[in-house]
């Protein structure tokens, strides 16, 4: 089995690349082999995972000058977790291919060239709907909703799923919901309370069971340039995430 | 006195809208005519204030069919406040005029008619360094940078700083930073502390005294669609934006 999983939302900061690493390392904890693709210029995945950025190297140069993209793969101190880390040049992808036939399958074709040697691919997407992450919406088999249990969390929602009717209409005919996923959950509010209830009403089944709390540790495990997992696996955190794995092979 | 003050920073869910809606109150406040301009297509400022987002008003219809944009503008049930909703259409800007000569003056242009009728004129930007947010940062005098007091929020600043330089050089040479503010502090952690005294020590005088902790309140009032002035003056969010207002003011 191998499939390739979005994690996107155009929302900024509501957990996409915390969700990208820290549910990437649990799938390879749990012997899957998980490749995570940092499809964000700012390469905030490459920098959480304690890897330098380096010009040139990563996701860009095997999308522009056809490089391997296994060359461009790293192996990570985790047994079956790979990194393909991001570069500052992706924020010119965009503009470099612009008249180009096909742009939008970019990532597509690259990925379908290794995607048989992954259980899973991960890819984290920048906070927009542009063109990065119409890319992967169309190179993935899925996407992964991250949304913050705070007010603003639902704004962008409607945006999002019409994205999603768009790159199945024209892209990717084959692209579901993997689920939605709530993240920075603090059980002292109110606020995190009413807002997964509503979620959960309006969306029901496509939301996990799971919900990742807001946790300090998590928040610093990024600093030490570790998943959770390798930071503190009895945290709250670390052991939300495992759970989140394990809900996501059963469905 | 008029100033235009673009607040951005690419990384997603720092408090840029968070802090153009209740910086801008606390300044209204103070009897300062404020505008805040929603240039984020996903329009959160003009949702966290209350405001339904509708088809083709605000600032879109302003920049491309050249409608008044005084027309445009909203007063605010707090007095002095006044705002410039987002709207969807806005996501499309960038492409529609693609060949047009100086496309990244277009809101220069359009806030240069009205800047004298306002003290302080906000721009709440979206979290990319885009097209959106080039335009802006030409329009502006200056911008504010809101850091959240967690791992990644230094990650982007070297890209950002490298914005701000091209900007200057090529569109806006006048542009300045007005300053940094730390955001989202939680005292209860030693990771807020550890990153704002980094930030202190390296970036020294441009970030403000004043650091806007992480409460329940902040994040509730948007789903009250109020400025947290509004919404509970006395608390500690309330205060510390009160207080940021002054401080800016001082400058
Ligand atoms: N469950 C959590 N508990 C505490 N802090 C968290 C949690 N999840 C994420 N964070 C922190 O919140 C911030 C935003 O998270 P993250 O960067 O993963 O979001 P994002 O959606 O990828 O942001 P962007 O939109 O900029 O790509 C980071 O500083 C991260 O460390
Ligand atoms: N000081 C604070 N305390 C608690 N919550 C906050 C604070 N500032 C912002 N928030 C909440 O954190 C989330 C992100 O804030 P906000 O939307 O202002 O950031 P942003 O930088 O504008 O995000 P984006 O990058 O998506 O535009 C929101 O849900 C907001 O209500
Ligand atoms: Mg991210
Ligand atoms: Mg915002």
């Amino acid at each position: 089995m191998s499939k390739i999983i979005a994690i996107a939302n155009q929302k900024g900061g509501v957990g996409k690349t915390t969700t990208a690493i820290n549910l990437g390392a649990s799938l390879a904890l749990g012997n899957k082999r998980v490749l995570i693709v940092d499809f964000d210029p700012q390469g905030m995945a490459t920098a959480g995972m304690g890897i330098e950025k380096k010009e040139n190297t990563g996701i860009y140069p095997a999308l522009m000058d056809g490089t391997d993209l296994m060359d461009q793969i790293l192996p990570y101190e985790l047994d079956n977790l790979y990194v393909c880390p991001s570069s500052p040049e992706l924020s010119g992808f965009e503009v470099e291919i612009y008249s180009e036939n096909n742009r939008e399958k970019k990532l597509f074709t690259a990925l379908q060239k290794i995607k048989n040697r992954f259980n899973f691919i991960f890819i984290d997407c920048p906070p927009s709907l542009g063109f990065l992450t119409i890319n992967a919406l169309t190179a993935a088999d899925s996407i992964l909703i991250p949304v913050q249990t705070e007010f603003f969390c639902m704004e962008g929602m409607p945006e999002l799923l019409q994205t999603l009717d768009q790159v199945r209409s024209y892209l990717n005919p084959m692209l579901r919901i993997e689920g939605i996923v709530l993240t920075m959950y603090d059980e002292r509010t109110n606020l995190s309370k009413q807002v997964a209830n509503e979620i959960r009403k309006s969306l029901k089944s496509i939301v996990y069971e799971v919900i990742i709390p807001r946790t300090v540790k998590l928040a610093e495990a990024p600093s030490f340039g570790k998943p959770i997992l390798l930071y503190d696996i009895k945290s709250k955190g670390a052991q939300s995430y495992l759970k989140l794995a394990q809900e996501l092979l059963k469905r």
